[in-house]
């Protein structure tokens, strides 16, 4: 399978958790 | 569904502040391209919430980062 996993990607209505790991 | 203002954003923890800006970009940039919709969104909100907001309130703006941001993408896959 694809390995590539940026960007993060946004759904709506779900918590965003793109930066945590700041 | 009212505008999405600064001190609204201030009000909110930082995570839940993307989230906000995420949930209005979204069907912006659904309408733009739907199939990428996700992952420009997520991109998009690497930018400063203050950028941001600008570019809610300018469609041209977000036009315009939109489409870079699908450049980066289509780039990033090839």
């Amino acid at each position: 399978g694809s390995s590539i996993s940026w960007p993060p990607e946004f759904h709506p209505g779900v918590p965003w958790k793109g930066l945590q790991n700041i | 569904q009212e505008p999405l203002t600064s001190s609204m954003l201030a009000a909110a923890p930082p995570q839940e502040q993307k989230q906000l800006l995420g949930e209005r970009l979204y069907p912006l940039i659904h309408s733009m391209h739907s199939a990428l919709a996700g992952k420009i969104t997520g991109m998009l909100l690497e930018i400063d919430n203050s950028e941001l907001l600008h570019m809610l309130e300018s469609p041209e703006s977000l036009h315009a980062k939109v489409e870079e941001a699908v450049a980066v993408l289509q780039a990033h896959q090839a």
